[in-house]
């Protein structure tokens, strides 16, 4: 028993075993931010292409490290700590056999939300080929949230982005679904249900994919997908394990 | 009024041991003496941390550390202050009292990680304060 002020603790001088090593290892994961080590990915053969979400990413990724915040590549992206892009989803379609409108849906699991982060932006991408029939005319695509679903009559949506191109146009469309976010926060054990519809300039409802939006079918590279960006709450001060 | 304080042993510091092979160091000067306040080179390996897997960039990053004395009078490269010049005095006249002034970082960055998560989701993550950009005498 020492009488007298006591020195400051010094961290005691002993090689540390393995399994606290690995502790030590998980600790500096944790205050990367990183989830711990998930189990090794083999990624199947046909992702072995470059796939729409890590290539978008990848690009976000270079634009963060470099600090360019001028928003030429995304103007969400300097107030934001965080950016997921969500690729699991399932597709549904009502298109020729039923009566109008015709539309496409995804449904996207979104169960690695993280609580606690405040959403600042959210957007669906999916690639749009140039559509000929009918040929050079103007296309209105609209978005909507299924909020919910019925068995008897048609499912309550949610207005959330309308978008005007051309029927030639190529490239990614990008729709704004900031607007669903509070609700799947509150609940993000839910599939997010997002409908695309397509209507030509006189009204009449359109087949997405013959207007040229791809689907779960387009290759990896244009595959589509959701990004959401996060803006971290006032850091909760992080108690060691 | 502050406690006296049994003086430490200066020459002893604590250091990560080197044998850690996911945090790659150099200091420099070593144990070896009085080494002004500066900053010294810490790798941070993701590969060593059995995260590369699903890290798809960077493979690691330099952290950096600070360490070193902060002796009186203070240089224009050890970034102190008025009140460290001022407790570094006191620290002269009652050592046993008042302790020296620490070798801290005083300017520090963000990383960003991007990694695939369990469910093949790609996340992009910036992560503040997490490089040292300078040192000095606080």
């Amino acid at each position: 028993v020492r009488h007298g002020p006591r020195p400051p603790y010094v961290f005691p001088q002993r090689r540390l075993g393995v399994h606290e090593r690995r502790n030590m290892q998980r600790e500096i994961l944790a205050v990367l931010g990183l989830p711990e080590p998930p189990r090794p990915r083999v990624p199947p053969a046909a992702s072995r292409q470059p796939a729409s979400a890590p290539l978008f990413m990848l690009d976000l990724y270079h634009a963060m490290a470099n600090d360019d915040d001028s928003g030429s590549l995304h103007s969400h992206l300097g107030r934001s700590d965080l950016v997921m892009s969500f690729v699991n989803m399932v597709e549904r379609d009502r298109t020729l056999d039923y009566q109008e409108p015709h539309w496409k849906e995804f449904l996207f699991d979104l169960t690695q939300i993280p609580a606690g982060e405040a959403v600042t932006a959210a957007e669906f991408r999916i690639y749009k080929e140039p559509s000929t029939h009918p040929l050079n005319t103007t296309l209105h695509v609209s978005m909507f949230e299924v909020v919910q679903e019925h068995s008897n009559r048609g499912s309550d949506l949610f207005f959330l982005d309308l978008q005007t191109l051309r029927s030639g146009d190529e490239g990614w469309l990008v729709l704004d679904i900031t607007a669903a976010s509070d609700r799947w926060l509150l609940n993000h054990n839910k599939d997010l249900g997002l409908r695309l519809y397509v209507e030509t300039e006189d009204g009449h409802s359109m087949d997405p994919g013959l207007a040229g939006l791809l689907g779960q079918q387009a290759p990896q590279s244009r595959q589509p997908f959701l990004v959401t960006f996060f803006r971290a709450s006032p850091s909760p001060v992080r108690a060691p394990r | 009024a502050a406690r006296p304080l049994k003086r430490r042993q200066l020459n002893k510091t604590t250091q990560v041991q080197p044998s850690n092979k996911h945090l790659r160091i150099s200091d420099g000067h070593g144990a070896r003496g009085r080494d002004v306040c500066r900053r010294h080179e810490l790798y941070v390996s993701f590969r060593d941390l059995g995260w590369l897997d699903s890290v798809i960039a960077p493979k690691g990053y330099s952290a950096y550390y600070c360490a070193g004395e902060c002796n009186y009078p203070f240089t224009s490269c050890m970034n102190s202050t008025n009140h460290a010049t001022m407790q570094a005095l006191v620290h002269l006249m009652k050592p046993d009292v008042v302790p020296k002034v620490c070798c801290v970082p005083t300017e520090l960055s963000a990383i960003s990680v991007l990694y695939y998560d369990s469910s093949n989701n790609v996340i992009l993550r910036r992560e503040r304060n997490m490089v040292v950009q300078a040192c000095g005498c606080h």
